[in-house]
């Protein structure tokens, strides 16, 4: 391009050599997803392809007007209620799979979350969604989905010292009762991260990842009867965490604006973290007055912390398993 | 978005889901 004349650059056909590089790219693709899977026909495992440093960079800086856009909440969230709609809504209702009936307050007049009326098995999902990720945690790389992991320290922030709750009030629930002293499992380093959390002799460290897609309903609720001690809130980024993305970018979670709710339940401890995704970065949490997500006053990389609990070790927010919790909002 | 939990339990809990299935609200994750 450089040496060429300037009458042979008006010959480039710009839009052919697009064509011709999304084809070959396009097919590259192609003969890796099959090379893939005729690999994990002959039972050979596949290393699963990562993002670079400059794609994660890429998708960590959206264009400008995109991230004043979501700043702007109440903007992106007008009144809007199902009457608005007119006769579309049912429509829109049945192709999004969405069960009205279970809706606390039938009809929908308001443009607010409604409270849902499912029934309650003993150990609850804390959101509509699907599973990414179940599982014990073995160390402190933990599998956001299969042979994806992110680092629980990262993503949690540093441990501070929690007053532990009192035995809790729910009726019907167990309580939850203050766990014992701790003692590190032998086959793992007496000092790491985990062994923070695990407060019991004979427990485990578990963890679930509930993926929330478009059009899944946007609250979520307690999975159990628990107190929460404490509140961090980590300002992020707002990249998408579907099944793709997390399969891609390593550490997804630890890039996104979240807020970690942790606690004790009747085990030990316990923590409960929405993360946001693009135009859902707006995370409300009911009983946190103070907590303000997606916004441009937050520098990221920092966290906001908050104590539920007062002094001599009680007190804390008593959830009972099903409580409406929270939701993401967009913007 | 994302909804994580991570939490202490018992060695004998047990999930009662895999990866890529769908779960609604109120339906249990998994038993003691």
């Amino acid at each position: 391009v450089h040496t060429a004349p300037a009458r042979a650059l008006l010959l480039l056909r710009p839009l052919r050599i697009l064509l011709v590089a999304g084809g070959s790219y396009l097919g590259y693709r192609q003969y890796e997803s099959y090379r893939e899977r005729q690999l994990e026909k002959r039972g050979l495992e596949v290393a699963p392809r990562l993002a670079g440093h400059w794609e994660v960079g890429a998708f960590l800086s959206p264009p400008p007007p995109t991230p004043h856009v979501t700043e702007l909440g109440p903007a992106a969230s007008p009144d809007s209620t199902l009457t608005h709609f007119g006769p579309g809504a049912k429509r829109g209702l049945f192709l999004g799979s969405c069960m009205v009936y279970e809706s606390e307050s039938a009809p929908l007049g308001s443009a607010d979350f409604q409270g849902l009326a499912a029934p309650l098995c003993p150990e609850v999902s804390p959101a509509d969604g699907r599973i990414l990720s179940c599982g014990p945690v073995r160390d402190c790389e933990v599998e956001q989905v299969k042979g994806v992991t992110y680092s629980l320290e990262s993503f949690l922030g540093p441990r501070t010292a929690q007053p532990l709750a009192p035995a809790g009030g729910c009726p019907g629930g167990r309580g939850v009762s203050p766990p014992g002293l701790s003692a590190p499992p032998a086959a793992e380093p007496a000092g790491s991260f985990r062994n923070q959390l695990v407060t019991r002799d004979g427990n485990e460290l578990y963890q679930c990842v509930i993926y929330l897609a478009p059009g899944d309903y946007h609250c979520f609720h307690s999975p159990t009867d628990w107190t929460v001690a404490h509140r961090r809130h980590f300002p992020g980024s707002l990249m998408s965490v579907s099944p793709g993305m997390a399969r891609w970018i390593k550490e997804l979670f630890c890039h996104n604006e979240r807020v970690v709710l942790s606690g004790a339940w009747q085990h030990g401890f316990f923590s409960l973290t929405a993360v946001g995704a693009t135009n859902v970065g707006s995370i409300r949490i009911y009983f946190d007055r103070d907590l303000h997500t997606n916004s441009p006053r937050h520098c990221q990389g920092s966290y906001n912390d908050l104590s539920f609990a007062g002094g001599a070790g009680r007190g804390g927010v008593t959830l009972c398993k099903g409580d409406h919790l929270g939701e993401f909002d967009l913007g | 978005s994302t909804v994580v939990l991570i939490f202490e339990a018992p060695r004998h809990f047990s999930f009662q889901l895999q990866a890529g299935q769908r779960i609604r609200f109120g339906e249990a994750l998994g038993s003691l």
